[in-house]
């Protein structure tokens, strides 16, 4: 068989969302949605906030409780969704 | 269910709405078909009804709109975020928007409804055969003209039934032009255009002009999608060129080279190398239908839901049935009441063989047994084993007497079912306890005894005022905790000591009424009072420290001002007016149902 040819890829214009990391994509999603801010006030470093906003977006939405940034979490995050918060005014 | 902070809802049930603008995606008539469907959704199951209206001010004023489209709330491009709507009231109050960088779809893929030809406005059949090649798109071929087309059924060749896909040389919808197509080349602004284009306008809708000036006539309409028009990207609206170079290489249909996810893209112009303008092919797209009876949802006051099943949890997915979930009626009910369906069939006095259940829509009480013509009180005393040691302890503490409230004479016929709502719910000795104004009724799941009752509080529990806000019963020593205002009681068996005052637990004055108190583990119990709840050892009767702890941390999807909290075959109950939410011990939200029909089981 022929060496198969290196794919190239590349950034489309307009599409830079795509470079953004998986806990960046997280933490905007957790504040966007209403998860962050009440644990937030509450602080202790922003790892654990992290993992405690996590923990309220997977009751809320019927996610496996892990408070971590699972594969399941992140395609929910990933999802189409309605953009009203679910937490939140 | 989730209602929205202060349960918003409209003071009218006649609405109106009105749809601002359209999608190029989609056939005018076909999105006022969806809306219709999506209000309809509602309306089957409440006394609301839907106007559409043509000017002027409506209840909710629908548009499409992509990224800030004037409300502050920026969408996103394609994917992500695919609408959202305000809560009910006035200005942009009751208002949905639709993203229209999305592809606007019946949920299963463009929808090319045709115009003229012979097929009475159908649909695309794709693929279709014409001189034996077939085609997934609309064409040009076989017409001088280059107005697109399709077949309507799978065999042109052999059914010869056509119509002509939508195209900005057969028409424009909106503008001012009633419809009139394109006009190519045409003048704007002194320049000259050859195609649909976005210039003069900041929402990125795709015009053009209807004569061959605009700056002469200031005649324009916009230019509906064709069925090889592009999503998001950077050319929304503008179709795939076919063939286009990208890195030098010729492509003749949609291609996800060059990218890692896998989605087909095209160029809009014959070399992506040169000119960088590309956009995602057609896909499935999303059911205006579904989103927009989303959408509707929060307009007429509902907030997102926690169950999955739900049209109100946050997340889209197409189903091809549609049938609005329990979740919703109860929730839309709880706002606006039932419909104008038929009523709830009443209860044949005695059921027989031959007789079927008619079908309601109450929610089907499980199996009861009859109740007796006299129904016996059974024992409700509450153990005696606290140790001598503890209520030494508590004796010695002092007092404050209070004013305790004598009962009325309690009616033994007065009927639990009859009661909108209790003061308290509490599980002691393995019966549900339901206690209302002086007056409690039991109910045992396991002697299946039906409910029994009105018995006295005064009798059982000498001492108590008639209105208790809570009450939970100590796993270890099986006394029985009751709390009212900021006082509170501990029964072993009817010697009581209390009232006292629940500072003495160490729980502060952010507390108000007690709301109710789930057990958990063996001397531990949670005690909720407003969005808070604290720990309390039972055994020191102190709350632990590290409390109150914001109720929303952990018992996440549950109403937070909930009336009444408890405990009840190993599951929490948080209540709120006619309903309660179950809630397991991982936190998770398995039910919502009525407290009148599936806990005290009234017919």
């Amino acid at each position: 068989p022929l060496p198969e040819r290196p794919r190239a890829l590349v950034t489309f214009p307009g599409e830079l969302a795509s470079a953004v990391s998986d806990v960046e994509l997280a933490e905007s999603y957790l504040q966007r949605f209403g998860y962050t801010s009440a644990a937030e006030r509450r602080s202790g470093g922003r790892r654990a906030a992290l993992g405690r906003a996590l923990r309220r977006m997977q009751r809320r939405l019927g996610l496996p409780d892990t408070g971590r940034l699972d594969a399941g979490t992140l395609a929910t995050m990933r999802a189409p969704r309605c953009g009203v918060p679910d937490v939140g005014r | 269910f989730l209602t929205f902070e202060g349960d918003l809802k409209w003071d009218h049930t006649d609405l109106t709405y009105r749809v601002l603008n359209y999608s190029p995606d989609l056939d005018r008539a076909v999105i006022d078909d969806a809306f219709m469907r999506a209000f309809k959704v509602w309306s089957d199951v409440t006394p609301l009804t839907f106007t559409q209206i043509y000017s002027g001010e409506a209840d909710i004023m629908i548009m499409f709109g992509s990224g800030e489209h004037g409300d502050g709330y920026p969408f996103d491009g394609k994917d992500g975020l695919l609408a959202h709507a305000f809560p009910p009231g006035a200005g942009v109050q009751g208002d949905a928007h639709f993203d229209d960088d999305e592809l606007w779809t019946l949920g299963t893929g463009i929808e090319v409804k045709t115009r003229y030809g012979n097929a009475g406005g159908a649909s695309c059949h794709f693929p279709f055969v014409f001189e034996g090649r077939s085609y997934s798109r609309c064409i040009t071929e076989g017409r001088t003209d280059g107005l697109p087309w399709c077949a309507t059924t799978a065999s042109y060749d052999t059914d010869k039934r056509y119509g002509f896909c939508p195209s900005e040389l057969l028409y424009t919808y909106g503008g001012n032009s009633d419809g009139s197509p394109c006009v190519f080349p045409f003048v704007f602004d002194g320049t000259s255009y050859d195609a649909c284009t976005t210039d003069g306008r900041s929402d990125g809708y795709r015009w053009c002009s209807t004569t061959a000036s605009f700056d002469r006539d200031k005649k324009y309409g916009f230019c509906p999608n064709r069925d090889t028009a592009v999503v998001g990207g950077n050319s929304q609206g503008d179709p795939c060129v076919f063939p286009f170079t990208f890195l030098g290489q010729s492509y003749s249909a949609c291609t996800s080279a060059g990218r890692q996810d896998g989605k087909l893209w095209c160029a809009t112009t014959a070399s992506y190398d040169d000119d960088k303008k590309w956009g995602f092919c057609p896909d499935r797209g999303y059911s205006i239908f579904l989103v927009a009876a989303h959408e509707f949802g929060h307009a007429l006051g509902l907030d997102h839901s926690s169950v999955r099943e739900a049209l109100m949890y946050p997340m889209y997915s197409y189903v091809e049935d549609f049938q609005l979930h329990a979740d919703d009626i109860k929730g839309i009910q709880y706002l606006y009441g039932r419909g104008s369906g038929p009523e709830p069939t009443a209860p044949a006095p005695v059921p027989t063989e031959e007789s079927e259940p008619e079908p309601s829509g109450e929610p089907e009480p499980t199996e009861e047994p009859e109740p007796s013509e006299e129904p016996e009180p059974v024992p409700t005393e509450a153990g005696s084993t606290s140790t001598t040691e503890e209520q030494e302890e508590e004796e010695e503490e002092e007092v404050t007497p209070e004013p305790t409230v004598q009962p009325s004479p309690v009616d033994p016929s007065r009927d639990a079912c009859t009661e909108r709502s209790f003061d308290a719910i509490t599980e002691i000795n393995g019966e549900l306890h339901f206690f209302k104004n002086g007056k409690y009724w039991t109910r045992s799941s396991f002697w299946k005894s039906g409910l029994q009752g009105a018995f006295s509080i005064a009798d059982t529990w000498p001492g108590l005022p008639a209105i208790i806000d809570a009450a939970f019963q100590d796993v270890l020593t099986k006394r029985v905790f009751f709390f009212a205002g900021r006082h509170f009681w501990v029964f072993s068996g009817k010697s009581v000591l209390g009232p006292r005052g629940i500072e003495k637990l160490g729980i502060g004055k952010e507390a108000g009424r007690i709301s109710g108190a789930l057990q958990r583990g063996r001397g531990k119990v949670l005690l909720f009072s407003g969005e808070s709840y604290w720990r309390l050892d039972v055994k020191v009767q102190r709350v632990d420290k590290g409390y109150p702890r914001a109720t929303d941390d952990v018992f996440t999807g549950v109403p937070l001002d909930a009336r009444n909290v408890f405990l009840y075959q190993d599951k929490y109950h948080f209540c709120q007016g006619s309903f309660y939410w179950r809630m397991t011990p991982h936190y998770q939200v398995d039910r919502v149902g009525y407290v009148k029909y599936d806990i005290l089981q009234c017919p």
